[in-house]
């Protein structure tokens, strides 16, 4: 079979796909600065599933956490417009369980192009490996 | 907000992949 440390070069899904991979990736992105991107990523995969009672304050935690300030990581990378969409959400009593989507679509394009990459090459992985 | 970490730490982990 397959080591999994070669499936996680296969594609960001395969690595976020596995327990040991999200752990090795989370610490090169931490060394890196950016580990927000994924745990965001993981708030926005966790929300779609997370019962309606708790949704609202859940939406304003991951707003405040992520969106709210304009310098974070995460904030940084996700465009204007859907910045002002989950705004418009979020104060909303019943927020739509898929109001973070397109916003986790830009962070995952931000992984896919930049920190994924380098987490291949980086040293991290290699010794990994 | 103590609880509204609490609440997106339980938010993200219940995201991960569960050992296998």
């Amino acid at each position: 079979p397959t080591p999994p440390y070669l499936k996680w070069a296969e594609s960001l899904h395969s690595l976020l796909d596995d327990q040991e991979g999200i752990q090795l990736f989370r610490n090169f992105l931490c060394q890196e600065g950016c580990a927000d991107l994924l745990d965001f990523w993981f708030a926005c995969s966790g929300f779609r599933k997370t019962s309606q009672d708790k949704r609202s304050k859940l939406a304003k935690a991951i707003y405040r956490k992520y969106i709210v300030d304009g310098t974070g990581i995460v904030s940084r990378q996700i465009k204007p417009a859907t910045k002002s969409f989950i705004r418009d959400c979020v104060v909303r009593p019943h927020p739509d369980p898929a109001m973070f989507e397109q916003a986790q679509t830009e962070i995952q394009t931000t992984m896919e192009e930049n920190t994924y990459p380098l987490f291949l090459k980086s040293d991290l992985y290699l010794e990994y490996t | 907000i103590d609880s509204e970490d609490d609440l997106l730490l339980e938010c993200i982990s219940s995201a991960m992949p569960k050992r296998k």
